[in-house]
């Protein structure tokens, strides 16, 4: 979901 | 990825890479606070634990590979190495009450809870508050050296940009992480201070010293 797009951050 | 995000990071290498060079070449970490790279190299090991498991890009493993490799070798450098250039005296902030409110915070406020998750988000609060000590310590001594203060302009400047990036994002990827945000929030006001200083002092060529 939204969330686990936000982890290919550094 | 957008230009923010991309400038941010490129900022954030060039923190380290300056520290980096500056313990290395002066062979010398006076002004530096070891406990605020403690709190990073601990920001990025609780981070970038999925860094073999969850394979994103060739971009994004390298550089998690450089920031947890580099943030080591800066706390060997400043407790080892050149420990005797090491100025305990002046670095004296209690990080029990960063790493204590920090950690009890992320387990009650994150997205999931699961340790992977509530570790991410512990990296996240913590990283907002672990230049204190750094912060702090040149209160303390109530100056920095030129070469640390373009260190601490280049770190603040990484996560404002992240900011930038988290507008971006919402306005065309209707993405947003509020945990991130928050935090990133917190972390940018807590440069305000220095910034000034930054932009009135040294970039006019006089020193950083800030009222002790």
């Amino acid at each position: 979901e939204l969330d686990d797009i936000g982890k290919d951050e550094l | 990825m957008n230009i923010f995000r991309f400038l941010g990071d490129i900022s954030h290498l060039s923190a380290i890479i300056i520290l980096l060079l500056k313990i290395w070449k002066s062979r010398s970490c006076a002004g530096i606070s070891g406990k605020s790279q403690l709190l990073f190299a601990i920001v990025f090991t609780t981070r970038y634990l999925d860094l073999f498991t969850n394979f994103i890009s060739f971009y994004n493993t390298s550089m998690k590979v450089v920031y947890v490799a580099s943030s080591y070798a800066t706390v060997w450098m400043i407790y080892s190495k050149f420990k005797a250039t090491y100025d305990g005296n002046h670095d004296t902030f209690r990080v029990e009450f960063l790493i204590v409110p920090t950690a009890i915070l992320s387990f009650l406020v994150n997205h999931d809870f699961t340790p992977l998750e509530i570790l991410w988000t512990f990296s996240i609060y913590l990283e907002s508050v672990a230049i204190l000590p750094q912060l702090f310590m040149v209160s303390k001594t109530g100056e920095a050296e030129t070469i640390t203060s373009h260190y601490l302009f280049a770190l603040g400047i990484y996560r404002t940009l992240y900011l930038f990036n988290w507008i971006w994002r919402y306005q065309f990827e209707e993405f947003f992480d509020l945990i991130a945000i928050v935090a990133g929030l917190v972390q940018t006001v807590l440069y305000c201070d220095f910034f000034y200083l930054y932009i009135t002092k040294v970039l006019k060529g006089k020193k950083l010293s800030l009222p002790a």
